[in-house]
């Protein structure tokens, strides 16, 4: 089904 | 209420133009947004800018001690981290009564009191709650210029019907947009692309594409995003490949945009 991704993959967090 | 059901706690962060909450659930893997703009209120006065911390389960227990009709006033006072809620009633049966919630902002470390959960049975009284707040720190950066390869609209009665249905088959859904069609499928732990299982586009949805996008999300978020479909006719979902979700519901005043990572290696 494929691995679930996190968003702090995507955005920058602080 | 829609907020609390993806994150415990989270800052509203207030200011003369509005009040903004913005936090990512536990796993990390959604984020919501939300501004309601000064215009939104019936009376809004800021002098200066500041977060309240609201544990926003104990805040949602709170909101359901009000009826529709009840008009809400939120005061927090300037050198205090304290918030103020009162429900000024206008139904006969609570005519005489109003609520005063108060709770210490982010410094509080009081436990959230059990005789909270009495507090219909108290409505003669002003009922002062002190409710402790986690140190989770919010996303407080803004959200990249992202550009989308589509953004799909429809009724967001009808985005709230697939997702809950579709739940009810699997965990997971694929939402493939292409020009002219937008297919959320089921998907099956074990079946091919051929097995899955089309629900219908209803009437009234827009598609706008750069390119075609197929992509799987968890349907238990979408699920808990959709809840706030009552606060729009219609839901925006953008989207391009390889990157989250954004489910957008826009309202008169603000809004709230959910952000959702997807599957990837399907």
């Amino acid at each position: 089904m494929g691995r679930q991704q996190t968003l702090g993959k995507f955005f920058e967090m602080p | 209420k829609s907020c609390s059901i993806l994150v415990t706690d989270a800052n509203f962060e207030c200011n003369e133009e509005n009040i903004m909450l913005q936090a990512m659930d536990n796993s990390h893997i959604a984020l919501v947004s939300v501004e309601i703009g000064a215009p939104g209120f019936t009376s809004y006065r800021c002098d200066r800018t500041m977060p309240l911390g609201v544990d926003l389960t104990s805040l949602t227990k709170v909101l359901r001690c009000a009826k529709d009709e009840n008009i809400c006033t939120l005061k927090a006072a300037d050198e205090a981290d304290v918030l103020n809620l009162v429900y000024d009633a206008k139904s006969a049966f609570f005519s005489p009564f109003f609520f005063a919630f108060m709770w210490h902002g982010r410094d509080a470390s009081s436990p959230f009191p059990p005789f909270f959960l009495l507090c219909s049975a108290l409505l003669p009284l002003f009922i002062h709650l002190n409710i402790s707040l986690s140190s989770q720190t919010p996303i407080t950066s803004s959200w990249p210029e992202t550009k989308y390869d589509t953004r799909v609209t429809l009724p967001s009665a009808e985005f709230t019907r697939i997702v809950r249905d579709l739940s009810q088959l699997g965990e997971h859904v694929r939402i493939e947009v292409s020009k002219e069609v937008v297919r959320i499928s089921k998907l099956k732990a074990k079946s091919s692309a051929e097995d899955e299982d089309n629900d219908s586009i209803p009437t009234g949805v827009v598609i706008e594409m750069n390119q075609h996008v197929s992509l799987t999300f968890s349907l238990k978020y979408l699920v808990n995003f959709s809840k706030s479909g009552s606060l729009s006719g219609e839901v925006q979902l953008l989207m391009s490949n390889d990157v989250p979700l954004l489910v957008a519901y826009d309202f008169t005043q603000g809004y709230i945009r959910c952000y959702l990572a997807p599957k990837i290696g399907d």
